[in-house]
């Protein structure tokens, strides 16, 4: 919240859009500020009616360099745009550097995002430090199809403004910590001599030499697959890695999604009643990779590129009590099976279960 | 003299460091940057300030981390105070 708590004194706003980008279609920069005046209407009880010759409350302009606000811009990149506080005058204005590369998809900067930011500047918000946060103060692209207000701008609005009039109050995702006892994962992977756990729209990166964790959005490095990865293994022989996100899966080499992806789960030789994968893990010692899927799973031969006969198998049969796998890797010759908060490690030489720990037990809580 | 590269490197990370605190955190565009200076001098404190809000590592020092954060597009509106 800002100093001084600043905010509209009425919940009927006005906008007025001043001038338009040239790089964009007018349609999709009135499509992109109606979207984005909506995620905060649709959470509290302001609306905004747009209004064409009057001064309104929050007037919306595209700006060059000194713009005369004391405030100019720098030039593509850096400072995108600002807003002012809820007020009479400038109060409540945004104003977006015209230099920028401004789109309505993941290239350059989303018009959307960064107008829906602004927004809750020109409503009282201030920034968060909540890296997952819309009002954390650096750019990272969402696919404005599937955004969604994070849990802490909806806190932070509804203090400002309260409650929305919805029946149901509406929620929003929340930044996974490392140290949430209650945290569970989607996915997990080795990656190159890390680990990369998903979960949602995020991943959290731990490297075995550094303590700290890095939390990332999956979309900052595959813009293309910006959440829901539900398995994913690492083949270390060939350098690749391999995301599964319902009846798809992609294949990565490095940071580069291989072309002709994604290709249906189907081309590796499963079933079509198999709808999605829970979890997967490659041993590097033997070229088998194991799928986990429901109570059952299968085994695939990465040499020979097909499915291993007699599968699939009850999972309780070879590994033991693990229950249903959310996620699945190998490192140092065990396997780390993830079913919600507890971790199992497997010895696949003993083929009996060597240790039970919490899954948040590689982030050094 | 010709500037020696680390020595136009540090000019350059001192301004990059001076303007980003001063356009986000308040940093008075009057002080005396000095990175080294052993006591606490502002920009050293608006450095840790920021190191805070990010969740970096709170050194004072514009470690890779720090100056990578920096780099990043970002909203023109102060990470503390007011912004009439």
């Amino acid at each position: 919240l800002t100093p001084g708590n600043p905010k509209w004194k009425r919940n009927n706003l006005t906008y007025r859009i001043l001038n338009y980008t040239p790089k964009m279609r007018q349609a999709d920069v009135d499509e992109a500020i109606q979207k984005a005046l909506s995620v905060w209407s649709n959470v509290t009880q302001l609306t905004f009616q747009k209004i064409e010759d009057k001064e309104a409350d929050i007037m919306i302009s595209f700006a060059y360099r000194d713009h005369r606000d004391n405030s100019p811009f720098d030039g593509p990149n850096g400072q995108l745009a600002h807003a002012f506080q809820p007020g009479e005058g400038i109060g409540g204005d945004v104003h977006l550097d015209e230099e920028e590369a401004w789109t309505k998809g993941g290239r350059g900067y989303n018009l959307f995002i960064v107008m829906a930011h602004e927004l809750g500047h020109s409503l009282g918000l201030s920034h968060s430090n909540d890296p997952g946060a819309l009002m954390y103060p650096t750019y990272s692209y969402t696919d404005p199809n599937e955004f969604r207000l994070p849990q802490d701008d909806i806190d932070g609005i509804q203090a400002i403004y309260g409650k929305s009039n919805a029946p149901v109050q509406p929620t929003g995702p929340v930044t996974p910590q490392a140290c949430d006892p209650n945290l569970t994962f989607d996915a997990i992977t080795t990656f190159r001599g890390e680990i990369i756990f998903f979960k949602n729209r995020y991943m959290l990166r731990k490297h075995p030499e550094r303590t700290e964790t890095e939390l990332n959005f999956i979309s900052t490095f595959w813009p293309k697959l910006s959440s829901g990865i539900q398995a994913a293994y690492e083949n270390v022989e060939r350098d690749e890695v391999l995301f599964f996100k319902e009846d798809k899966y992609w294949v990565l080499r490095g940071f580069d999604i291989l072309p002709g992806y994604p290709k249906p789960i189907y081309h590796l030789g499963f079933p079509k009643t198999v709808k999605r994968v829970n979890a997967a893990y490659s041993d590097e010692t033997t070229g088998k990779t194991y799928f986990f899927i429901a109570d059952r799973y299968w085994r695939y031969d990465e040499r020979k590129k097909s499915m291993d006969h007699g599968y699939p198998r009850k999972i309780v049969s070879d590994f033991g009590k693990i229950g249903r796998v959310d996620a699945a890797f190998q490192k140092d010759g065990y396997i780390y099976f993830f079913h919600k908060t507890t971790q199992f490690q497997f010895d696949p030489r003993a083929k009996r279960i060597v240790g039970q720990m919490k899954s948040i037990s590689w982030f050094n809580c | 003299f010709p500037v020696a590269p680390e020595a136009e490197d540090e000019g350059q990370t001192l301004q990059l460091v001076e303007s980003y605190l001063q356009n986000f955190y308040n940093l008075q565009r009057d002080h005396q940057p000095h990175l080294r200076k052993h006591s606490e001098n502002p920009l050293v404190a608006k450095l840790k300030e920021m190191q805070e809000f990010f969740g970096l590592q709170v050194t004072g020092k514009p470690d890779l981390d720090t100056l990578e954060m920096m780099k990043k597009p970002r909203c023109g509106i102060p990470d503390i105070g007011q912004y009439m």
